[in-house]
């Protein structure tokens, strides 16, 4: 469902010449639970926001859903990250200016038709309630805004799952919490692509990648990683 | 070196009416390596926020270097909060427009004179290199942001060291050299106060305090707890 073959990436931004990723080769599983590890500053969120067409690569190819992302417009990519991915940014990225709700109800209003039950259901399913509801993102905690971004992620019921460092400000009830949401949308056939650095939430994955340096240095099923 | 009595706190703002904390005590001594542990939105980061006379009780007594903060003018707390206290925010808090060598030296700039120099050892210190230095915030992972924030806190040497879930974003060798860095100065004397949700890193504390819904309901080694 999402391939990449030799994805490199080089930031070229002031006094520094960065080369996030050195050639990265990725097949991406339907209804896979693929995790994503490796030290900070490893490229992972580079690699995540590559996949999920958030970012074009420096040289190689990147195909979604079979396609060729960098043939399609701006129109047809955008197109592709409101219905079928689904993010969760590792800084969050919600809108300060909506409430938790609203948040939630933003990515249906760029679908189709509205609808408040499914965005309340997702708050209450991440572990949030009510009192939150009409809150804005600067009146809760940090990891109530991050079960906000994950609540949002889902929001159009993407069926692939793009999430960065998603328990990162949890509490080990609260990482579990979401990790069974993931697993559940798993079994129902949803691709789900996480990157963590907490190695003990590896169990959860079908496959694990650990990425180093911009590159991939192991891969295998989560024990033998 | 920190004391805390009776300290409410309760969020009045928009819908909801919410009692982040609800009658805290708490005494921390000098020299003290403490961790603040509880679920998310129990109240460890508004705890943190008072401790660090960032932000007032609605109630109770807040003292510090044993000096009650709320008879202190605001030139005084900012000198507190300048010269005596170190906070490693949640959210990094780092100025997008200021380089990474200028964010960790623009603390010293208020105090007295500037150290390029022994910023640059903090950020060796935790793990960056010197392709960073002159990079801005938005150039940076989560987690070298998140090292970044911590090199910060440390700029004016403070006696006390607040910080808020300073791991989060790092990965297990990453987070080692973190603690590390804390341990060593805890013991040249500084009073550490950390809030984490990582309950392996608690075993480099002294003490471990349990936050549940606004109150503290466990204390102790961490063995202990
Ligand atoms: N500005 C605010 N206005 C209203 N409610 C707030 C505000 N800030 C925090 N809260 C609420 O107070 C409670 C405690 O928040 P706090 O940030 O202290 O929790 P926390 O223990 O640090 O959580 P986390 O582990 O998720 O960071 C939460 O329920 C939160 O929704
Ligand atoms: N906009 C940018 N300009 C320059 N360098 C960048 C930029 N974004 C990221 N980098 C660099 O690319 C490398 C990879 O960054 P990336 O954010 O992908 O790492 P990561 O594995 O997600 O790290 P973390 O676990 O800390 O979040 C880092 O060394 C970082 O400094
Ligand atoms: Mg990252
Ligand atoms: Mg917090």
């Amino acid at each position: 469902v999402i391939e990449l073959e030799g994805v490199r990436k080089v930031y070229n931004s002031g006094p520094t010449r960065v080369e996030a990723l050195r050639g990265v080769d990725l097949r991406v599983r339907r209804g896979e639970f693929l995790m994503i590890v490796g030290p900070s500053g490893s490229g992972k969120s580079t690699l995540l926001h590559i996949m999920g067409a958030l970012d074009t690569p420096t040289s190689g190819r990147v195909k979604v859903a079979g396609r060729e992302i960098s043939n399609l417009s701006d129109r047809e990519l955008a197109r592709i990250r409101n219905r079928y991915v689904g993010f969760v940014f590792q800084e969050f990225n919600l809108i300060e200016t909506l409430t938790v709700l609203e948040n939630v109800m933003f990515p249906m209003a760029l679908a189709d038709g509205e609808d408040e039950e499914r965005a309340k259901r997702l708050l209450l399913k991440v572990g949030l309630s009510e009192e939150h509801f009409d809150k804005f993102p600067n009146q809760l905690s940090g990891g109530e805004r991050q079960r906000v971004a994950i609540a949002r992620a889902l929001a159009n019921d993407p069926e692939v799952i793009l999430a960065d460092e998603p328990t990162g400000q949890l509490d080990t009830k609260n990482s579990h919490r979401i990790m069974e949401v993931f697993k559940s949308l798993n079994e129902d056939g949803r691709t789900i692509v996480m990157v963590t650095h907490d190695l003990s939430l590896t169990r959860w994955a079908d496959r694990v990648v650990v990425l180093r340096d911009g590159k991939i240095v192991e891969e295998g099923s989560p024990d033998e990683v």
